[in-house]
């Protein structure tokens, strides 16, 4: 493992969005990890559609909640292809389905991955090499004060309550962190990212892990 | 409501939005209080949710539901048959 790897670096991560006053984060994490994916295989990296997302995944519940999980069914599922955000843009609370033609350009999924690494950060983090971003659940209840630095206390492993991306970790210094892209704009924790140390499975970030296959 | 739960308790008085205010700051005060020399450590204050109680934030922010999800297996290396070459 490098001692420190981030997939921003290698431009295949869009930029920080923001939920607005809408709880997506479930959406903007598995379309973030969507187009990480197509990025890393050669495709132009663009901002995909989160409006699709809510309105569109029957299982979940748009702005009133969903889970990663049964985003991932659905996109695998039903092979929709997800649009360009230009085509289908975010406005942050529920609408009806827009319907696209099978002709219509997207980008859909050929499967995806979940799995508990608590006690095993280090294949978590092989994960991540392998497969690109990955998606995650935590505890982000102490995340509403986070204004920067790695948070290794008062972040239980207890509720997952909020979905994010892991692009990255850190572990030059003496405390490793994973890089955690958030949803809440980049004027939020480090350029809309949180620091989260690596080990301990802090925040639960190791709990519910998902990667997309495309 | 079409938006975030938030909306479905309609507007917050003045008094709300600043004894949500006050509460963030002692809130910030403990927890930048208990590991002040670990210098990597994370930093808490004021930020565009200062305004809301926690149960406000986590009412509209925090509704990713979770799910148990299966432990990863490494996979386990192929034994190396006796005789040596490997298939």
């Amino acid at each position: 493992l490098p001692l420190r790897f981030d997939w921003r670096d290698k431009h295949v991560v869009t930029l920080v969005r923001n939920q607005q006053a809408c709880g997506g984060c479930w959406a903007f994490s598995v379309v973030g990890a969507v187009e990480s994916a197509y990025a890393i295989k050669g495709k132009p990296l663009e901002d995909l559609s989160v409006q699709q997302v809510i309105d569109c995944s029957y299982s979940n519940y748009g702005c009133n909640g969903g889970s990663t999980l049964s985003a991932l069914n659905w996109l695998n599922k039903t092979q929709v292809k997800l649009v360009r955000d230009s085509e289908y843009p975010f406005k942050a609370q529920n609408g009806l389905c827009h319907y696209f033609s099978d002709s219509h350009s997207g980008f859909s999924i050929k499967g995806y991955s979940v799995h508990d690494f608590s006690d095993q950060e280090d294949k978590m983090a092989k994960a991540l090499l392998t497969f690109g971003p990955l998606v995650g659940i935590v505890d982000a209840v102490s995340w509403q004060d986070y204004l920067g630095g790695i948070i290794q206390h008062h972040c239980s492993s207890g509720e997952a309550n909020h979905a994010v991306i892991i692009t990255g970790f850190d572990k030059t210094g003496s405390t490793p962190y994973w890089i955690v892209r958030n949803s809440w704009g980049s004027s939020w924790g480090v350029d809309g990212y949180a620091h989260v140390k690596m080990g301990g499975n802090i925040c639960g970030i190791a709990d519910s892990v998902s990667a997309v296959f495309v | 409501g079409p938006g975030a739960t938030f909306t479905r308790t309609g507007p917050r008085s003045r008094e709300r939005q600043e004894a949500a205010f006050r509460e963030s700051l002692n809130r910030h005060q403990y927890l930048n209080s208990l590991f002040p020399s670990e210098n990597s450590s994370a930093v808490y204050g004021i930020n565009q949710f200062s305004y809301l109680f926690p149960e406000e934030f986590k009412a509209i922010y925090l509704r990713s539901k979770p799910f148990a999800f299966p432990k990863y297996e490494a996979e386990v290396p192929e034994p190396i048959p006796m005789d040596g070459n490997i298939s």
